[in-house]
């Protein structure tokens, strides 16, 4: 555990209490997208399997039980509790042109054929691009709530810093994933633009809109 | 590369 890695997982862990508190206080799930949410419960679902196979400390295993639970909280609300806020007619990206892809490339390039490394290597992959759905939306709609833009830029920035966790891994443990590495920084390259417009916008005080 | 399981990573 190095100081990115422990910041990194607190900046997730911000993210995800953000926007639980941001549906809680409103009673809305507004300018959030539920595919995004339905992606990133399957990334937790497929990547924290072993929990059940081995125990690595007592924080790994209850920041894991965290996101799998907080995960399925999250799209409960969407769908279930808070489903008349949900603005699914601009929440309009095709999941399967995510899924599919990313299952197969996990089937094909991964470190070891066995069924939890497929499992983990299609979480990794998956997360990389689970944030398409919500720009996507935001792309439609040309706006976001300055709390959704918080969430945002606390979700984005946690795996940037673990880019940075795993400069220093290599450097000061030899540890080197390249899966994981190459797919972190395809998620922080997608975060690029938006990293824009809310340090130009919303730290300025301004909502943050999108040029049309 | 090291590879296997368990990660110790979230």
């Amino acid at each position: 555990m190095n100081i990115f890695r422990l910041i990194g997982d607190m900046s997730h862990l911000l993210a995800i209490v953000l926007l639980l508190l941001k549906m809680w206080k409103t009673r809305s799930c507004a300018g959030i997208s539920g595919k995004s949410q339905i992606l990133f419960a399957l990334v937790f679902a497929t990547r924290y399997l072993d929990l059940f196979t081995a125990f690595i400390s007592a924080y790994n295993s209850t920041m894991k039980l965290f996101f799998i639970s907080t995960s399925l909280v999250t799209v409960y609300l969407m769908y279930f509790k808070f489903r008349a806020t949900y603005d699914a007619n601009h929440d309009t990206f095709r999941l399967e042109f995510l899924v599919v892809p990313v299952g197969g490339l996990a089937f094909l390039v991964n470190h070891n054929f066995s069924p939890l490394e497929i499992l983990w290597t299609f979480s990794i992959y998956l997360e990389s691009v689970a944030i398409l759905p919500q720009l996507f939306m935001m792309s439609k709609t040309g706006e976001a709530e300055t709390i959704t833009s918080h969430y945002l830029f606390a979700l984005g920035s946690y795996r940037a810093l673990y880019i940075l966790n795993w400069v220093f891994r290599y450097y000061f443990e030899g540890f080197f994933d390249l899966i994981a590495v190459v797919a972190g920084c395809v998620q922080t390259i997608l975060y690029c633009d938006f990293f824009y417009l809310y340090i130009t916008k919303v730290l300025k005080g301004k909502k943050l809109s999108l040029p049309a | 590369c090291n590879s296997s399981h368990p990660k110790d990573e979230l």
